[in-house]
């Protein structure tokens, strides 16, 4: 169906974005197991949504054009994937 | 003559810049606490 085949461009989307930001975030290492586990985070529907193959296939389209601003894309790629996290943490009781 | 523009003008972007100040700030949070 759509979805599955909207879960698998997602995830083809992500490894060619980490790929990129491996490259280029040599100088900080703990950036792309960061963005990695923001996405091991977010729901299985919102991974399978077109929201984020639309959101991962602007943000490496920019990145490969604008690699100067590549943080601003990663910093946008995880807001997104943190506003659709299943864990979220929860204030410690007193 | 044509002059020589710099290509390297973008290389520190303020926009670029506040952002990875703001994820390596946000990284070293979740190390902090985890």
């Amino acid at each position: 169906g759509s979805k599955k085949c909207y879960q698998l461009e997602n995830e083809k989307l992500f490894e060619e974005f980490v790929d990129l930001c491996k490259k280029q975030t040599g100088e900080h290492p703990e950036v792309v197991p960061f963005l990695c586990n923001k996405r091991q985070r977010a729901r299985p529907t919102f991974l399978a949504s077109a929201e984020l193959r639309n959101v991962l296939s602007r943000v490496l389209s920019r990145a490969q054009a604008r690699p100067t601003k590549l943080y601003v894309y990663i910093n946008e790629l995880c807001t997104l994937l943190k506003a659709h996290s299943t864990k979220r943490k929860v204030p410690l009781t007193p | 003559d044509p002059v020589n523009v710099d290509d390297d003008e973008d290389e520190d972007d303020p926009e670029n810049r506040i952002a990875k100040k703001m994820l390596l700030e946000e990284i070293q949070a979740n190390i902090t606490t985890d």
